[in-house]
């Protein structure tokens, strides 16, 4: 599982 | 992209929408807390500070981005503007929003300081944003527990802000089956501020749908 922050989210 | 997260999103704007509308053509702020309001700007000037650094990610994101910072502080405009234009209105508001938002601000500072992805002044920002977007509508709804009524435009706005957060955990669990992605920290403030929009919704049921008229304890 990625752990990389929803960044592409508002 | 998923369709609870374009629902999501849709409902955010839309609630937006509806207070632009709604402050513009009734001329009156009554019932909207504007503490609130700053919040919600800084909570979008703190979170998309990537945009200054061009990191584009979609054309959508980064129209939607812009159109949240706008309109944030156009809202936050409009409500000072009304100081002048309906000062009854205006001072009746200061009354009610009395709310104090500083614990609300070194809160979320506290939790952007133990909770972050990196300690960069980026991700520290980003995670300031998202812990105090959990409560920055919580002026609003004090606000409403101290005037006892709720106006119309208020509970709109509320509600189609409330279904853009439930449909974001819908959203989270697409993501995590479909792109096996999981980001703890967005999550848990997005189901700490779901929480306080479903009391809000439980305490609406209970007063004003089941005919009391909405005087929320305290």
């Amino acid at each position: 599982v990625s752990k990389l922050p929803f960044k592409d989210e508002l | 992209m998923n369709p609870f997260r374009i629902l999501g999103d849709l409902s955010h704007l839309g609630s937006i929408l509806i207070l632009i509308y709604t402050i513009r053509s009734t001329n009156t702020i009554e019932g909207i807390s504007f503490k609130t309001q700053v919040l919600y700007s800084l909570v979008f000037l703190t979170r998309y500070l990537d945009l200054a650094m061009f990191k584009f990610i979609s054309f959508y994101n980064t129209i939607m981005k812009v159109f949240f910072i706008a309109s944030s502080i156009y809202i936050v405009i409009l409500l000072q503007k009304s100081k002048k234009t309906n000062p009854i209105s205006y001072k009746e508001m200061l009354l009610t929003d009395s709310f104090k938002i500083q614990y609300l601000l070194l809160g979320s500072c506290g939790m952007a300081f133990f909770f972050h992805h990196s300690f960069t002044p980026i991700a520290l920002l980003w995670s300031f944003s998202i812990w105090l977007e959990s409560v920055a509508i919580l002026p609003q709804l004090f606000m409403l527990t101290k005037s006892g009524k709720a106006k119309s435009i208020t509970t709109h706005y509320i509600f189609a802000l409330g279904l853009y957060r439930a449909l974001y955990i819908p959203n989270w669990i697409w993501r995590y089956m479909s792109e096996s992605r999981f980001d703890k920290l967005a999550i848990s403030a997005g189901i700490i501020q779901t929480l306080i929009y479903s009391d809000f919704f439980y305490i609406y049921y209970k007063k004003v749908i089941k005919g009391k008229g909405l005087a929320l304890p305290t």
